[in-house]
């Protein structure tokens, strides 16, 4: 799977993710990355992408979640996001990323890794796996 | 505030730094050459970065995307407007070379969210997006991956190789552990 969240320097946030899905999936199952709220959502708080186990993210809603407990509970993204992986996923089966509309970025998992790049506008970038 | 950005992928180890960096570039220098308040310009730009993460063969999408139980691919994608809301997403692609764009031309050119298999492929031919024989996706690599998962019965996660040199307890479920 692979994704991508942006925010510009106005606060306009957006998703996108595309995968190829599972190895040995059904032929004709839907994962997490087409669904809405699921594993791809954005709106004026923040912007999400997941990768990892679709069954898993579907249940758990992440990408929506994450949203709402910025919307309704005033959490920063990275509360959020902490609380949706840790514990609203189980281990070994999510990873996200994530930007707020205030140039905040996540990338949090609870598998061993995640491939993940990020960079903001006063300079900082990271590339990591574990 | 400014910009940021952020991105996920799976790809061999030995290639993760120069895919990442490749990509990562892309969208600092779209992002710092288009400063201008303009959502949509932004979001153009986002969605060729997707693009270039498709078009790589070591990204579980587009050309590179794994295999089902009978050989074939089937893609998926998603696209968001935070601002506005707007969305598309597409399944069971199997010729679309970008299945993001096509996503995007579900948001913007029709009054529905999502579009799957025989109705997504119709409504690419349709647009006109650009189409190629579904072994186009098909690599090597992706055929000894289902080999495998086949052999262990299960269904894996796209990247597995490197899950032996993390200090980590295998899981019982055979399921590589790697976004």
């Amino acid at each position: 799977t692979v994704g991508c969240v942006a925010v510009d320097s106005s606060g306009n946030l957006a998703a996108a993710t595309s995968t190829g899905g599972l190895v040995n999936k059904m032929v004709g199952r839907i994962g997490d990355t087409p669904l809405v709220g699921a594993g791809t959502y954005a709106n004026k708080f923040c912007a999400v992408s997941c990768t990892g186990k679709g069954e898993e993210i579907i249940r758990a809603t992440v990408a929506r979640d994450v949203a709402a407990l910025m919307e309704y509970k005033g959490l920063t993204l990275k509360e959020a996001t902490d609380y949706v992986i840790k514990e609203s996923t189980p281990k070994g089966t999510t990873g996200l990323i994530a930007v707020s509309a205030t140039g905040e970025v996540v990338t949090p998992f609870n598998t061993t890794g995640m491939f993940r790049a990020c960079a903001t506008q006063d300079g900082k970038t990271q590339i990591g796996i574990w | 505030m400014g910009w940021a950005i952020a991105l996920h992928g799976d790809i061999p180890r030995e290639l993760r730094e120069s895919c990442l960096h490749r990509c990562l570039g892309i969208a600092i220098d779209a992002l710092n050459s288009h400063k201008s308040p303009l959502d949509v310009v932004e979001l153009v730009l986002l969605f060729s970065f997707v693009r270039e993460l498709e078009n790589d063969p070591h990204f579980n999408a587009g050309k590179g995307s794994v295999l089902t139980n009978n050989g074939t691919v089937e893609m998926e994608a998603c696209i968001m407007d935070g601002s506005t809301k707007n969305c598309g997403a597409v399944s069971g692609l199997t010729t679309v070379v970008n299945a993001v764009s096509l996503a995007r031309l579900v948001m913007e050119r029709t009054p529905h969210i999502y579009l799957a298999f025989e109705g997504a492929e119709a409504f690419a031919r349709e647009q006109g997006v650009e189409t190629v024989d579904s072994s186009h996706f098909i690599t090597p690599q992706n055929i000894e991956r289902l080999k495998q998962a086949k052999a262990a019965n299960s269904v894996q996660v796209d990247y597995t190789q490197p899950i032996s040199i993390v200090d980590e307890p295998p899981v019982p479920n055979g399921d590589s552990q790697i976004g």
